[in-house]
């Protein structure tokens, strides 16, 4: 065994040294484990560095790009990327784990880029991270393979969160009564629905905030950049919203004016959280329009030409059909309200009949928004980075 | 200082349907 001298960091070039007939062991420890032993210990969460993984591995394709070895750099650099693909095979229906790999594969390509090389990825670097740059390969190929993987990740990111939001939605954004009082009086005939999948009750307001909670700690834990933890909301937002304006859109017992008041107090809550998250500027407000829009159609009056016009300006996030659904769908509980006539509706039709919207009821509630991830350097210093001894690397060397 | 050049040789990539073409041949191969 050699003998561990200390060293000066600044003495360290910030790469990683590992013989070539290591690297299965270096993909599998790195890579090929369950981070959610390896980054807590016996439950206790310890400090280390946001995208430690990619920052290991780009230091390990710098030392081979230093030793102009490109079969080096090429092995690892496909086993890197089959090994995460491996990982979301296996636990890819895990938040966790599709979080981590997705802020690391970033992280990965931002490194790619950052010492690339390039000038225009190079504007941030202090002198020292400069020196560091690739000297012999240029990897925009691989950067591209990376960034189509990031894409898949992400997209398996949506359909795990989907997921988990899925049974929640309409238990809490249509059934479960926060606003006690309101709609104390059921609608004459109508039957309460059984077959949403939770029972009215399970799931509440406070669920959901709670579940939107994890998802964004989880994201910020795992030091995913910023910008994608703002596509990521925004595509939870919209999932959100569709699932519910979709659903009122075929339950009679869902239009009405004290439903129109849950669902408007329930997006306030929702954006209160984006307001507490610092979200407000992620475009996911933006994706609840159609709902708010279906809310207000619900609490508006549905009477006079005035109110026909008010509502036609009032609804342009929703399409005709859509808006003629729920007039149609409108059921007073109360004596206090009416049922909106045909006429009304005629009124409505004849309003919007030179839009150009698609006839389409109901929202695409899989629709996925194309995700970008802005190049995002890092300040760290390659040549500080330690490995910590429980990712049991102990067989490679900074250099 | 020296100007840093820009790395020179230009490492051909796999497209990730080709890795996992070939993962797959792979697999096939082993018994």
């Amino acid at each position: 065994r050699p003998v561990n001298i200390p060293r000066k960091e600044k003495d360290f070039q910030g790469m990683l040294e590992y013989k070539k007939e290591e690297e299965p062991k270096l993909v599998k420890n790195l890579i090929l484990v369950e981070y959610v032993f390896k980054l807590k210990p016996r439950g206790v969460a310890v400090n280390l560095i946001p995208g430690l993984p990619a920052y290991i591995l780009f230091m390990c394709v710098r030392h081979a790009d230093y030793l102009n070895d490109d079969q080096k750099v090429r092995s690892l650099l496909t086993s890197t990327i089959n090994g995460i693909k491996k990982v979301l095979k296996k636990r890819g229906d895990d938040f966790e784990t599709v979080s981590f790999w997705l802020s690391n594969t970033c992280r990965f390509l931002h490194c790619l880029k950052q010492y690339s090389g390039e000038e225009g990825f190079m504007k941030h670097n202090t002198p020292r991270q400069n020196d560091h740059c690739l000297t012999n390969f240029d990897l925009a190929e691989y950067r591209q393979v990376l960034s189509d993987l990031s894409i898949q990740i992400y997209q398996q990111l949506v359909r795990v969160l989907e997921n988990i939001l899925q049974p929640m939605i309409v238990s809490v954004m249509l059934e479960h009564e926060t606003i006690q009082g309101v709609s104390g009086v059921k609608p004459p005939g109508l039957r309460k629905r059984t077959s949403s999948i939770a029972d009215e009750g399970t799931y509440t307001l406070d669920s959901i905030i709670r579940q939107l909670n994890t998802f964004h700690s989880v994201m910020c834990q795992h030091g995913m950049d910023p910008e994608l933890i703002k596509q990521v909301v925004k595509q939870m937002f919209y999932i959100i919203g569709a699932v519910t304006l979709n659903n009122l859109l075929l339950r009679k017992d869902m239009c009405s004016w004290s439903k129109g008041m849950q669902i408007r107090y329930n997006v306030s809550q929702l954006e209160e959280w984006l307001r507490d998250k610092n979200l407000m500027n992620s475009g996911a407000k933006e994706t609840l329009e159609p709902l708010i829009q279906a809310a207000q159609l619900l609490q508006v009056k549905k009477k006079t030409d005035e109110d026909a016009e008010a509502i036609c300006s009032m609804c342009n996030a929703l399409t005709t059909a859509q808006i003629v659904k729920v007039l149609n769908l409108y059921t007073p509980v109360n004596e206090f309200e009416e049922r909106v006539t045909v006429s009304f509706i005629r009124t409505i039709q004849m309003r919007l009949r030179d839009r150009k919207d698609s006839p389409q009821l109901l929202m695409d509630a899989k629709h996925i928004f194309p995700v970008t991830f802005p190049f995002n350097p890092s300040s760290l210093a390659l040549e500080t980075i330690q490995i910590p001894a429980s990712l049991g690397l102990g067989f490679i060397s900074r250099v | 200082p020296a100007q840093r050049q820009r790395p020179r040789v230009l490492l051909k990539a796999p497209t990730l349907a080709e890795l996992e073409e070939m993962n797959l041949s792979e697999a096939r191969r082993e018994p």
